[in-house]
């Protein structure tokens, strides 16, 4: 959902893709 | 473990700095705030990657801007 998506989580180890728009 | 500087990471890609920031922010965060660590430093790491550098450095710094995060955050979910 919309609500969950923000902040991104970052996790240790898992590559970080941030708020960019890929 | 080698220190991040400047230097270090303007060697790597823009995508994989804020990765490398992350790695050493989130211990740093998680032993501040366990339960929204990984929020919080999700948060910070959209600030300058020159900022980030001064978090590693200075405790206090870092504290501020995770108390900050964490009124963001607070303020977001009411």
């Amino acid at each position: 959902s919309s609500h969950a998506s923000w902040p991104p989580e970052f996790q240790p180890g898992v590559p970080w893709k941030g708020i960019q728009n890929i | 473990q080698e220190a991040l500087t400047a230097s270090v990471l303007a060697d790597a890609p823009p995508q994989e700095q804020k990765q490398m920031l992350g790695e050493r922010l989130f211990p740093l965060i998680q032993a501040m705030n366990p339960s929204l660590a990984g929020k919080i430093t999700g948060m910070l790491l959209e600030i300058d990657k020159s900022e980030l550098l001064h978090m590693l450095e200075s405790p206090e710094f870092l504290r501020s801007k995770v108390d900050e995060a964490v009124a963001v955050l607070w303020a977001y979910q009411a």
